[in-house]
């Protein structure tokens, strides 16, 4: 019910999100192996206080235990305890471009995983469904990868100052224009980082005496610009509409905490695309909302853009609406442009306000120009510019793949999160052990997939995220399905309880 | 400690001490139900009241690390369902103890003196004293 | 499999799981035997 969507007026299609509940044996059982876990755990960290094991975590010498402790030693509990027990799952070193298919370094270790040791061997042709890749940028051949290596000869690989210095190179400028044609704005702005994107100009947006409305799943880059900011932060429930009016009628009806004064300014910060949930805003209704309340609003569209919408233009081109709606049009250039970076589009004034005030443009070197051309080389190759109707294929074919995959996989029995759309397709695992066991059992079978487990979840929401890509052939698809449902039923991980 | 499925958790371990300490051959039901009631009450004092911090790292810039997990949870606000339902379970697994034990002064006594260990620190005017 | 999975001591090391499954099993065992006797 709560996913129900109550405004359907405001759609022009049918928007559909599902989150089943977690079963609720799944549930007990969930606990008790996080019980039994920790009980092992203080068990170690016993043997290892009193050096009958040995320990191998990074912790202060006997000189200096009278210093204040560069470690702090229980928030590490988790890590040495869970996270080292089935670590080989995460950061496996790839020896190729992370495109539809990769090469894994083969690692082996000796203590159970507190160390690892390369075997010299590598691992082919591994399908991958963990990177984001949605439109199959990430490749060392073709036009894009040309014109970068055109580009490095021309430029070089750095610019050793900022933006506001001597760091400011036309095809900066000239990818500036484009972002802002690509996304229908009149102004836009690059950053070297998408992280930095976030954190370091939300600060330059809002201070004390705004009112920051936040989404309780956003990325952690949002939530620290939210704080750099110093203004107050509110949170309401994940892409639920009652939740964020809520607050915003309290915003204006009580005004500031105490003084009771009205907000300066009350700026709503959502993502386009959660690729933890693998959910799409709501955005039709957020502006609505925005528009109703005379909020602002900040769009990350870090997942989005590019892979969603029919011209590839982001959560707003999905739903058909007007980019001028949204105040603050943020997103990355990592996933679906196979480069590095974010971006800032708005009005002229905003933008012209954000280069002399941005932590960014202020202080942080500007982008690599190879990484620039690649970014215009895919954003024009996508706008259709290049002459080729590839950009329109990649997104059509990432429409198709991933809709064919999440219908397969809930046709299975799995449990799957989030929208029909949505190219990040979370499988849900719960158990923790099950986390291992599924990314461990997936790479026998070939496939490289990310696995998440608590506390980056809920603890009884450990998941696999799958990302989609255009790459994708419908015969890795099928290989990777059929790996699943394998894996699936050895594990038992088919809890779906739909008809 | 609101997700789903974590109180009939609880109720579940603390009914399986039970049946464990119940299947111990030499020990009579009285002392069972006194030793079910002070071992849960010293694991619920442990684990909500003494441990503090987060065993992993959060992004509040080390603010929850001074926290026990009673006074994290829920942000800290008070009353809510959470904190109601591990106060009262508690207090009726007293209850149960005493019965069981028809009362005796002894079993008694401890029992109170273990419930007054957790009943305290959730008291509302003891929260973030130290 | 299905086992330590669920109970999680799959992630668990060798003699870590034996002092899991001594412990279960002798719980068990004592559960086992004073229901066979109460009842």
């Amino acid at each position: 019910r709560q996913n129900a969507t109550h405004n359907p007026s405001l759609y022009k299609k049918p928007f559909v999100e599902s989150f089943e509940e977690t079963p609720l044996l799944v549930a007990v059982l969930t606990y008790m192996g996080y019980g039994i876990l920790t009980v092992f755990g203080y068990l170690r960290d016993f043997l290892r206080h009193w050096n009958i094991e040995k320990c191998h975590v990074a912790r202060e010498r006997d000189e200096q235990k009278d210093f204040v402790p560069l470690y702090q030693d229980f928030e590490n509990f988790y890590t040495r305890n869970l996270y080292m027990r089935i670590r080989d799952n995460w950061n496996r070193p790839i020896c190729s471009v992370p495109g539809a298919k990769m090469d894994l370094v083969e690692r082996v270790t000796h203590n159970y995983n507190w160390t690892f040791e390369h075997t010299g061997k590598v691992v082919k042709d591994v399908i991958n469904m963990g990177s984001y890749n949605y439109l199959g940028f990430a490749e060392n051949t073709g036009t894009c990868a040309d014109a970068a290596i055109e580009t490095t000869q021309k430029y070089g690989v750095g610019v050793g100052s900022t933006r506001s210095e001597m760091g400011n190179l036309d095809i900066h400028e000239e990818m500036e224009e484009l972002v802002a044609r690509f996304l229908g704005v009149e102004s836009s702005m690059t950053f070297g980082m998408g992280f930095a994107t976030n954190s370091m100009n939300i600060p330059a947006l809002t201070g004390k005496g705004c009112l920051i409305l936040s989404d309780e799943l956003n990325h952690a880059s949002l939530v620290l610009g939210a704080r750099l900011s110093g203004s107050t932060i509110r949170v309401f429930k994940h892409n639920n509409m009652q939740s964020l009016e809520k607050l915003l009628r309290d915003a204006i009806v009580h005004g500031q905490p105490r003084t009771h004064r009205p907000w300066k300014k009350i700026l709503i910060v959502v993502e386009g695309i959660y690729s933890m949930e693998g959910s799409i805003v709501r955005l039709p209704e957020v502006i609505a909302l925005k528009k109703r309340y005379k909020a602002y609003l900040y769009l990350d569209e870090a997942h989005s853009i590019g892979a969603l919408g029919p011209g590839g233009r982001g959560v707003v081109d999905y739903f058909g609406l007007d980019p001028k709606d949204v105040d603050i049009m943020m997103g990355t250039f990592t996933k679906s442009f196979g480069a590095a970076g974010g971006y800032i589009g708005g009005k002229k004034e905003l933008i012209d306000y954000l280069r002399s005030y941005s932590h960014s443009a202020l202080y942080a070197t500007s982008m690599s120009p190879p990484v620039a051309q690649q970014i215009i080389t895919s954003m024009k190759i996508i706008m259709g510019e290049d002459g080729t109707t590839l950009g329109a294929d990649r997104l059509k074919q990432l429409s198709e793949n991933t809709n064919y995959f999440r219908r397969r996989l809930r046709e299975m029995g799995f449990i799957i999160y989030g929208n029909d759309d949505s190219p990040v397709v979370p499988l849900m695992l719960y158990m923790p052990a099950k986390i291992g066991a599924f990314g461990r059992e997936m790479l026998k079978r070939n496939i490289g997939t990310v696995v998440v487990g608590f506390p980056a979840t809920p603890i009884i929401e450990s998941r696999a995220r799958f990302c989609v890509s255009a790459a994708h052939t419908r015969e890795m698809l099928d290989t990777a399905l059929e790996a699943i449902s394998e894996v699936g039923d050895l594990l038992q991980l088919k809890y779906s309880r739909r008809e | 400690m609101n997700s789903r499925g974590i109180w009939l958790t609880y109720l579940l371990l603390t009914v399986v001490l039970h049946i464990v300490l119940l299947s111990i051959p030499f020990l009579s039901v009285p002392l069972v139900w006194t030793l079910t009631n002070v071992i849960h009450n010293l694991a619920m004092y442990l684990f909500l009241h003494t441990v503090k911090g987060t065993p992993f790292e959060t992004p509040d810039q080390g603010k929850a690390r001074l926290l026990t997990h009673w006074e994290q949870m829920d942000y800290g606000v008070q009353f809510t369902s959470s904190r109601k339902f591990l106060t009262i379970s508690p207090i009726v697994l007293h209850i149960l103890a005493s019965f069981y034990t028809k009362y005796d002064a002894t079993h008694f006594f401890i029992n109170t003196c273990s419930l007054l260990t957790v009943l305290i620190p959730k008291l509302p005017q003891l929260h973030g004293v130290r | 499999y299905q086992y330590l999975l669920i109970t999680g001591i799959y992630a668990l090391e060798p003699w870590e799981k034996s002092i899991f499954n001594s412990v279960l099993f002798s719980a068990v065992a004592m559960v086992v035997y004073t229901s066979y006797v109460f009842v």
